[in-house]
């Protein structure tokens, strides 16, 4: 996660899964919005702290084994850059989508939520909780 | 030393690879769990009160990943890995959940095995020398070191190596791995630190830990990331005693085979003397085809082989054998022998393989009255440069050091890989495909390995069918 | 040869690549469809 070109990827990604939405003529802007916002949370709160492990044998005797895949990254070490940009990338999709649905309640309290979830499961505190 | 960081377009690429692959293993495990799908790979019904063999989501990437691939990996070979190879046909109609032999074999050239001086042969002097030891030692002594296990032989080509690397003593083992693996817990104990390059081998990484020492990594041949790290360690000490470490080692390759590159000996020397530390040098890949006379890259520098603390090194890359040796000063070796479990538990090198290395090892010091050892160390330099020279105007992605037998061409995505590989078997060539986990992530290639035993026929013949195959996978994107 | 590269279709089986490749086509109809009515 912290290679060179694997941040870019990642962005790709997500506007691209939002093009996909977008171009469904049966959803508006806001619920493309909204959609991007709340796949990504569930997709990222799945593969980052519900996996536990590693989809390949590694070499530490199965240390990493219970571990999420977030608690594995830098080893476990708080605060790098790595942790700080998948940290940022739910916050700014969350802004934008409340730009762009108008600030509506109904979508802002449904992207809030996923927003409080992912972000609750990144604090610190919570490293080896379960 | 080459390196060129691949570019943003083709990590996008390998990482859109990895995710529709991980998106399709989704599916297909789905598949397998609800009986959609006949499973195929290996099954761990453990019942409740067993410890599973392995953890399922761990042969993820093995089932949905590496089996797609197979067919690239661990061909069965029926002849000697010379210059040229001979290939056990196998095919498989289930993807590569199965194979089967079509009884067919498949004359190759080689361009995969690590057989740097050509001496992988099964005439010649040294296969006759090993097979005359049969009949005068049999195949295995069925003993270890320490009791019966020690033959003429061994002492003979201890004593030969000692003076071919110019220290003082050596010791010889059965196994290459077991000579890392087994030597390091014997030399280092708990309350030292090990500071391991991040590339090393895993004997080297197995060996640390069985040792119970503290590890620290630093980057691949990086002194000043070694230097700061060794600056920090003797300030700080050990991390709860607080008391300073017993003895710190620098464990380092000589030549990194996945990597291409060489170990920058000279600053890594000072840097030891300037800090107190050991340094333990594995030249794996280096001894016998690095340096003027093959003495690795101790002489590959210039540098004073009694500067490095424990010398290693193995049989089986120049010397066409099996097994390794540790190489040092006489105490060394002497506790070693008295205290490694190589010497306590492992039955001693094979007789045949002891001679064969011997033989060679004369050959190389030319010590046989011909000059065949030094053509073969000269052949190999010369055949290094020019394939190296060639695949860099052809536009591929080319690691590492010029001085070294190994040439790893990038393919990045591990289609690619695979597709690599399969094209040049049907042009009649072997060559080796590694991906991930042992490159990282973006980091799948093609590794040439050269030999003393090509000729430059087979390196244009050769060079002609990359060309083709790098078209056709566009790898040739070298900026 | 290299979009099949480029995507891994090269190494899922048969039934994967036409079901990726149905894939690909629904979301470019629904996006060339989406273009023209919104255009």
């Amino acid at each position: 996660l912290n290679s060179k070109g694997i941040w870019f990827t990642y962005v790709i990604f997500v506007f691209t899964m939002h093009l996909i939405l977008l171009s469904l003529p049966f959803l508006s802007t806001a619920v493309a919005w909204t959609l991007t916002n709340v796949l990504h949370n569930v997709a990222a709160f799945y593969l980052l702290h519900i996996v536990k492990g590693a989809p390949w044998e590694t070499s530490d005797q199965g240390k990493a084994r219970s571990y999420t895949y977030w608690e594995q990254i830098d080893d476990g070490v708080q605060f790098t850059a790595t942790r700080k940009f998948l940290t940022t990338v739910p916050i700014v999709l969350f802004l934008m989508a409340s730009f762009y649905t108008k600030y509506d309640p109904t979508h802002f309290f449904i992207n809030v939520s996923t927003l409080i979830v992912v972000l609750i499961a990144k604090l610190p505190q919570l490293h080896g909780v379960r | 030393e080459l390196y060129e960081s691949p570019s943003r377009l083709q990590v996008f690429y390998t990482h859109l690879c990895y995710t529709i692959l991980e998106v399709f293993g989704h599916i297909r495990e789905f598949m397998r769990k609800w009986g959609l799908e006949q499973r195929k790979g290996a099954v761990d019904n453990n019942t409740e009160d067993f410890a599973p063999l392995f953890n399922s989501y761990e042969s993820f990437h093995t089932r949905n990943v590496y089996v797609r691939n197979r067919d690239c990996f661990n061909r069965p070979i029926c002849s000697v890995p010379g210059a040229e190879i001979e290939l056990v046909e196998r095919k498989s109609d289930d993807y590569n959940w199965t194979f089967y032999y079509t009884g067919e074999k498949i004359k190759v050239l080689n361009m995969g095995s690590y057989n740097y001086l050509g001496f992988a042969e099964n005439n010649g002097p040294s296969s006759r020398c090993a097979i005359k030891s049969i009949e005068d030692f049999g195949v295995s002594s069925c003993s270890s070191r320490q009791e019966l296990g020690t033959l003429r032989c061994h002492l003979e080509l201890e004593e030969l190596l000692a003076r071919f690397i110019g220290v003082e003593a050596a010791l010889v083992t059965g196994m290459g791995f077991a000579t890392n693996a087994l030597s390091i817990p014997a030399v280092i104990e708990k309350d030292c630190l090990i500071l391991s390059d991040e590339l090393n081998h895993v004997s080297l990484i197995l060996g640390a830990r069985l040792s119970g020492a503290t590890i620290r990594v630093f980057k691949h041949n990086n002194v000043q990331d070694l230097e700061s790290k060794l600056k920090k360690a003797i300030i700080d000490g050990h991390p709860l005693t607080r008391r300073p470490w017993k003895k710190i080692f620098i464990i380092v390759e000589g030549v990194y085979s996945m990597e291409g590159t060489i170990t920058p000996l000279p600053e890594i020397i000072a840097l030891k003397k300037k800090y107190k530390a050991y340094l333990y040098l594995d030249e794996a890949h280096s001894i016998g085809a690095v340096g003027p006379t093959g003495r690795g890259v101790v002489e590959h520098y210039g540098c004073d082989p009694r500067d490095v603390d424990v010398l290693m090194g193995t049989f089986s890359k120049s010397f066409g054998a099996a097994g390794g040796y540790v190489a040092g000063p006489q105490n060394l070796i002497n506790h070693l022998k008295n205290s490694s479990h190589s010497h306590c538990y492992a039955t001693s090198m094979s007789a045949p393989v002891c001679m064969q290395t011997k033989k060679t090892l004369e050959i190389i010091m030319g010590l046989d009255g011909t000059k065949e050892g030094q053509r073969r160390i000269k052949q190999l330099a010369e055949n290094t440069r020019y394939f190296r020279d060639k695949l860099k105007k052809m536009g591929f992605v080319v690691y590492g050091n010029s001085g070294s037998p190994i040439v790893p061409a990038m393919l990045y995505m591990p289609p690619k890989v695979a597709f690599f590989n399969r094209l040049m078997l049907e042009r009649k060539i072997a060559v080796v495909t590694v991906g991930f986990p042992a490159t990282p992530l973006a980091g799948g290639r093609v590794r040439f390995c050269l030999s003393a035993a090509h000729t430059r026929e087979m390196l244009d013949r050769a060079l002609q069918a990359i060309d083709e195959c790098g078209h056709l996978n566009g790898i040739k994107i070298s900026k | 040869m290299q979009y099949l590269l480029n995507t891994a279709l090269y190494m899922l089986e048969p039934p994967e690549i036409k079901l990726f490749n149905f894939i690909i086509l629904v979301v470019f109809v629904t996006a060339a469809y989406s273009t023209y009515i919104f255009l």
